[in-house]
Order: C-alpha cells, then structure tokens, then sequence
C-alpha cells in the first residue's frame, strides 16, 4: 500500500496547491512513483502536467463507477508522477461530490484502486477542515499543515493539531502529523522572524523548511505549473527548495 | 426585512473576509444599520471591532438555540454596526457546524430573527460552493464574487455564474448578482490588465471599483482590524476605495 500524505489548511489562499503540486514533482525526480490527487471540489491542480482539462474523467466518475482507475488516473510528462485530478463536476454539483467523497470508507476504497502501482499518495484538499479534509485525513497515514506566516496563523495552529488528535481518537488511530509548514514567509516583512520562532519554540512539529513567497511561485501557479517548469530556468531556486521540503519529510516518515 | 448579501468565491485567499469587513464598516458609516454575519467555520472576521474573542457566543449558539439574539449578536465600536460572529466551535465540530448551518430553512429563519433591527446584513462565507455557501446564497437577496486578478480566476467565473443560476432556479428564485470583484489587484504585474479588461468586457456585472493588494490591507488583516482603523491614517486611501465600492453597491441595488 501507498503512503498516503494530506496538504490541508484551516484558511484558504495559504498555498496548498501550490505545495501539493511541487512536492509531488521533487518526490517523482527522486525515484517515489508519485500519485497526486485533487480532492478539492474547485480544483485544477497540476491539469497543465497532463495537458488534461477539467472534461477528463478523474475522481468525481471514480468515485461514481464511472470510470476505471485506468481511465481516471493520468500519466504526466514527467516519469513517475501521475495524477488522479477531480474530474468533470459541475460547479452546482459540489455539494454531492462533498457528501459522496465524505462517505465512511468510500475514499479510502477508491484510493487503493488508484494507488496501485504508487510508492505515494499527496493529496491536496480545499481549505477548511469540512467533511472532505477530514475525509482525506481519516483515510491518510501523514498529514502536512500548512499555514501562511502571520501572527494570526499562531491561533490557529492549536485548532488544528486538536482535529488531528480527534481524528486519531475517532477513527484513523495510525494518522500522524508530519509537519507544521510555514508559507508565503516574507523575510523582509517586519513580525514575521517574530512569527516564524514562535512557530519553531512553540510547535516542535513545524518544519525546518519554509516556502517564501515570490514571483517565481505566483507566476508559476497563474501558469498551473510546478515551478521548476518555468522557462529560462526561472524557478530553479524555487525547485530546490522543494528537494530540501522532500529530504525532510521523507526523513520524518521514516523516522515515525 | 434587511437586504442581504453574501460575499463568495470559489478559491481560498481571494479577500472575502477584507471586502466583507471593510464594506460593512464603510456602509455603516454612511448611515446604513448593517450587521456583519460570520459563516466561515474557520471564522474570525472582525472580531477586533467587538473586543471579541471566540469564546462569545454567536451563530453557532444561536443555530442550536443556546442563546438569543440578544445574546448572540454584539455591538461593536462602531455606530451602526453589529456582528454575528461564528460562536464557539470546537475544530472538530466544524462538519456538524455546516449541516446544522445547510439545513433548509434553518440560515433563513436565524437571520430573521438576528436582522431585527437592521438595514443590511453582510454574510462572510468560507471559500468554495460547498454546502454553507450555497445555505448563504438561498437566504440572500444578492452576492458579489470575488476573485483574485489573474488569468486562472477567467476560467472559473463562468462557473460560479452557473452556480448563481442554479440556487435561483432551485430555491431561491430573488438571489441576484450584485457584482463580480476583482481583488488583490496588482497593477504593476504584467498581464494584470489584459485580465482587467477581460473581466470587464467578458462579464458585463464586473464592477469599477477594484480592490488593489496593499500593504496597508494586509496589515490590518494581520491586526484584524478594518483598514480604516490603522493609526495614522495609513489605511486612509484604501478605506475610501470601500466608500466607492460601498456607492457602486448601493446603487446597484436600488437599480436591480
Ligand atoms: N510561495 C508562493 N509565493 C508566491 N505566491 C504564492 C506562493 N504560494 C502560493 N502563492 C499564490 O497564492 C495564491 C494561492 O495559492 P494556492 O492556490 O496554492 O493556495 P491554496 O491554499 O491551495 O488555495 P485554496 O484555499 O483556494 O485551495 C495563488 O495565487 C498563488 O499564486
Ligand atoms: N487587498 C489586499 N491587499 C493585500 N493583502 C490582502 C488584501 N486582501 C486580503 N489580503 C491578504 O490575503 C490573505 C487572505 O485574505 P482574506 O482572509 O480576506 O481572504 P479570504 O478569501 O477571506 O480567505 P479564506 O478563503 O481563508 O476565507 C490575508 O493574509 C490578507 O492579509
Ligand atoms: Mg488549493
Ligand atoms: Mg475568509
């Protein structure tokens, strides 16, 4: 079985997507035959990886019987990694998709047929901890928590790790914290060093990797590519920062 | 009865809880009772205005009949304001929060009794069309949508047009579009205007009145106040732009 990782976040806009997309990518270059999966009911995440749209059967037909996993699951250009997006879902069907997807042990059966041949499950989630998010993480063994670097981030960090602890009390005893991820960290912003060693001194769970926020990531994402995908090399430094994120991670699921 | 708007949108981070906050402050400065509801179960908009903590009771409490709407709706520094905030809510009672919150009837009649004394209520909604959004949509009256200003955001306007359409003709047949409002506005960003423009000639309810990405806004976001409150007139320019968000609103609604 896949190791199955969630990306969720409390406040939307924190960058989920952009995380979910670029650590499936720095996980495939390094040999983990990687699936990404879109859970999020507004998503298009990674579509421009598999030069799909949105018209491709993807989850939404999985989770119906619509569709095979071999009709659902795409091949992107880039070996090893592959993609289970959300799938054809009209915008006023959202609701149904939630309440399917959220269905006890329907997530769970649906990603062992997707799964397969994967080393690797990242699956990114839309914002707030609704029934999908805590669909995903009752079905997941990791879950990442990312927060943008501000103050008010700080009170929310206790809210989160209590559903993950009533996750693991109410349903899913083997789900663990990987790790509390800083976004969008504005060095230069005036609080947010404040910010960023309250986050290391107070959650020993926040990792040591950071994701900045700059041009090269928004650009990349108004794209819908990983950043290393930028032309001219434009995303290089952007890329590795996603190496260290993976050695990290990868680390910490093995020493867990 | 109080007129009733929801602001929504489809991503996370687009600027509802600013332009929901620093519209209903600006409208109760020009004279309208407004009350500021609070329906994001990650909610906190405002909170700063009341002195509040989420420790008060609010919607929640309300929805379950554990306080009145005396009790439930506080008063706020500012004359002719009111709020509603979201309530104690355990993190974990997040997916109970949206089924009582969806349930028909049930957003329609709390409000009725909430809106007593109001003008206009402003309802706050957590990103995408889920089931508490589209509560929001069947009991209001009008809903401006807000997206971020960039290419991505023109594919997805479509479909929240058709989501508008949907609750009109499956339950609430007096939902109206108030506008479509472009936030976190770079200007200097090449390609900015090529979207501006798209915005405007593709979608005839794209309103003038933009709301740029400031500093002064994410300041005040990160104190949680109204931008207009920040000392030293800092927030000055930008809380007259909600002065003319406030003027274009009310004149569509007098108009529609
Ligand atoms: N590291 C970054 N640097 C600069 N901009 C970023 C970064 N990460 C994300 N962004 C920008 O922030 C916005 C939100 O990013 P993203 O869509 O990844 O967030 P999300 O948490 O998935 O949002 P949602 O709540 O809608 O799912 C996008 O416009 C993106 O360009
Ligand atoms: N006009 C603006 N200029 C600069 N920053 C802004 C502006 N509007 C919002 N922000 C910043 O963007 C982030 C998201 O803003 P906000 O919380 O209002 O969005 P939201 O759509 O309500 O998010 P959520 O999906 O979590 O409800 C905040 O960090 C805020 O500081
Ligand atoms: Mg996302
Ligand atoms: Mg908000």
């Amino acid at each position: 079985m896949a190791r199955r990782l969630v990306i969720a976040s409390q406040k939307g806009g924190v960058g989920k997507t952009t995380v979910a997309l670029n650590l499936a990518v720095a996980l495939a270059e390094r040999g983990s035959r990687t699936l990404l999966v879109d859970l999020d009911p507004q998503g298009a995440v990674g579509l421009s990886l598999a030069k799909a749209d949105t018209e491709l059967p993807g989850l939404a037909e999985l989770l119906m019987g619509q569709a095979t996993p071999e009709e659902a699951v795409l091949v992107t250009r880039l070996a090893g990694l592959s993609l289970l997006p959300r799938g054809r879902l009209d915008a006023t069907d959202v609701p149904s998709f939630e309440e399917e997807v959220s269905r006890p042990g329907v997530l769970a059966e649906t990603l062992e047929s997707a799964e397969a041949a994967c080393d690797i499950v990242i699956m990114d989630t839309p914002s707030g901890l609704g029934r999908v998010t805590t669909a995903a993480l009752t079905a997941a063994e990791f879950a990442v928590l990312a927060f943008q670097t501000e103050s008010l981030a700080l009170r929310s960090i206790g809210q989160g790790l209590r559903v993950l602890e009533h996750i693991q009390t109410a349903g899913n005893p083997r789900l663990q914290l990987l790790g509390i991820l800083p976004t969008l960290v504005e060095r230069e912003r005036p609080g947010t060093h404040a910010v960023l060693s309250e986050m290391w001194n107070g959650f020993p769970d926040t990792l040591e990797t950071v994701i900045p926020r700059t041009e090269a990531f928004a650009h990349a994402s108004t794209l819908g590519v990983p950043v290393g995908f930028l032309g001219g090399g434009a995303g290089a430094p952007e890329a590795r920062r996603f190496e260290l994120l993976a050695d990290e991670l990868e680390a910490r699921m093995n020493r867990l």
